[in-house]
C-alpha cells in the first residue's frame, strides 16, 4: 500500500508524520520505503541521511530504478529513497514531458511488491510533484495542525484529490487527518479539533499527535523520536497512529 | 523601501510576521501596502479579507494594475493587495513568458512612489513566484523558526539569494534574520538561535519572537495581533522589530 502525507500549507507536521510513522511501522513488523520528494530533504536528514550521492532527482528527471537509490536506516525494515536540492529542478522539467502525472507512479511500480508499505513525504506546494504523489498514492494522510490557517487551507486540497479522483487515479482514498501539534492548553486546538470532527467525521484519525519538544528534537540527532526518546507522548502517539492506519485500510 | 518576507521552509511564520510587521510599521505612522502572492491567500484572510473579487493573479497573469486591486484594513495606513487560489496558476504560466522574472517587478514599479513600505508575502518554495520577489524587492527579511529543519534550509536560501544578486537584482539587500517561534524553556530553540548568531552575527535581528498562543488566534479574529491583544508578548515584539526594521535601513 502507498500513502502519500499531502497538505500544501507549511509547517503542519507531513516530514514528522512521515518520518514517525515510518519508523512505528517498521516496529510493527512491518518492511517500510519512505521516498521524500520534497527538494527540502527534510525526511532525509531527519533519518540521519545528508548528501546522498543519488537521490530521487535522479529517478523522476533521468529515469534511473528507485532500487538503486534506496538506502538503509538505523531502524529495522525502514528504507530511504533520499532526496536532494537538484529535485528542484523538476517544476521546470516536468511540465513539458509526456505523461508528466505518471512519472512517480511508474517508477513506483518497480519497487512496489518489495515493502509492506511505502510512505511519500510531500513538499509544501501543489505542484506537479505533489499532483504526481496523488496519482502514484493508494492512500492519504493529511496532517492538519491544530491552528486557523492550516483549517482554512483543506478545502483547497480535498478539491485537489477529488479532481485527481475523477481523472488520473480513481482508486485514490483519504485515509485519514490527523490532527497535530495540539496544544490541550488553548483553545484554537480545541476549536480546529471541533471543526474538523464536525466536517469530516470519521475521517478525522481517533489518535491526536501532541505538541511535544522531542517531536522537534529528534530530527538534529537523525532518528525518529521513537528511538531518540521511545516513551515521550510524541513517539506513543505516532505508534497509535501506525496501529490505527493498519486498522482503517 | 520594498520588503520581500522569504524563507522556503513551510510554517516558519512568513504570513504571521507580514502581517504584524506591517501593521506594526503603520502604526509608526508609515504608509504600508502588504502584498499577498501565496495562493494560499493567508495574509489577505489574516486581515479579515476573504475571496476578493481582484487578487494578485489578475496582476500577475492578466496584467492588471496593483493599484486596482488594492483593498484597506482596519488598520489606518495599512493596505492589502490580496491574494487568491488563482495564483497557483501562475506556476504553470509564467515560465513561458519572456522575462518572467521581471513581472511582479514592473507591477510594483507604478505603485512603489505611493507607499513608504510594500511587503511581499513569499509562499514556501524557491519557484517562479519566489524568484519574482527577490527581483522587486530592496530588502528581504528571513523569518527562521527555532527549530532544526528551518535551520537546514538556510543555506540554500543564502544561495539562491547570492544568485539573484549576482544578475536580476545587484541592489538587493538581506536586512535580516528573524528568529520565530522560540520558546525559552527548550534546548532546541538556544541551540538554534546560537547557530544563527554564530553564522550570521549582526544579520540577525536583537528582537526575537516567542511563541505566543496570542499570534495564532489573531488571524481567527481577522485582525493583526496589535489589535487582537496589544499587550501579548507576540505584539510587542513585532512592534520591536517595526523599530528594528527601520533603524536597520
Ligand atoms: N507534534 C509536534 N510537536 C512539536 N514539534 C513538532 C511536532 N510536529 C512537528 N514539529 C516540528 O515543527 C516543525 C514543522 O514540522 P515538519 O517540518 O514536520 O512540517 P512539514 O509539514 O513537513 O513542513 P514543510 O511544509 O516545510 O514540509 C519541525 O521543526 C518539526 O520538528
Ligand atoms: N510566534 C508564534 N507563536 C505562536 N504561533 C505562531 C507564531 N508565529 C506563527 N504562528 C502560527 O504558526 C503557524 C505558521 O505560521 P505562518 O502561517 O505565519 O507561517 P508561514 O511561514 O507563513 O507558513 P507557509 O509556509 O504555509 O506560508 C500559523 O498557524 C501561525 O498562526
Ligand atoms: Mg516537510
Ligand atoms: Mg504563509
Amino acid at each position: 500500500m502507498i500513502y502519500a502525507v499531502v497538505n500544501q500549507k507549511g509547517g503542519v507536521g507531513k516530514t514528522t508524520t512521515s518520518v514517525n510513522l515510518g519508523a512505528s511501522l517498521a516496529l510493527l513488523d512491518k518492511r517500510v520505503l519512505l521516498v521524500d520528494i520534497d527538494s527540502q530533504a527534510n525526511a532525509s536528514s531527519g533519518l540521519g541521511i545528508v548528501q546522498a550521492p543519488l537521490t530521487m532527482a535522479d529517478v523522476i528527471l533521468d529515469g534511473r530504478p528507485i532500487a538503486d537509490i534506496v538506502v538503509p536506516t538505523r531502524i529495522e525494515g525502514l528504507f530511504v529513497a533520499p532526496s536532494g536540492q537538484d529535485l528542484a529542478g523538476a517544476a521546470v522539467e516536468l511540465p513539458g514531458r509526456p505523461e508528466r502525472e505518471f512519472v512517480l507512479r511508474r517508477a513506483l511500480e518497480e519497487v512496489r511488491g518489495s515493502y509492506d508499505i511505502i510512505i511519500l513525504d510531500c513538499p509544501p506546494s501543489l505542484d506537479l510533484i505533489t499532483v504526481n504523489a496523488l496519482v502514484g498514492a493508494d492512500r492519504l494522510i493529511v496532517p492538519v495542525q491544530c491552528e486557523f490557517y492550516a483549517l482554512e487551507g483543506l478545502s483547497r486540497l480535498l478539491e485537489t484529490i477529488t479532481a485527481v479522483q475523477a481523472s488520473l487515479n480513481p482508486g485514490l482514498r483519504v485515509t485519514g487527518m490527523l490532527m497535530t501539534m495540539h496544544d490541550p492548553r488553548t483553545r484554537i486546538s480545541a476549536e480546529v479539533i471541533g471543526e474538523v470532527r464536525k466536517h469530516f467525521g470519521e475521517l478525522a484519525f481517533r489518535a491526536v499527535i501532541p505538541r511535544n519538544v522531542r517531536l522537534a528534537e529528534a530530527p538534529s540527532h537523525g532518528e525518529p523520536v521513537i528511538r531518540y526518546d521511545a516513551a515521550s507522548s510524541g513517539a506513543v502517539a505516532y505508534s497509535q497512529v501506525a496501529r490505527e492506519v493498519l486498522q482503517r485500510d
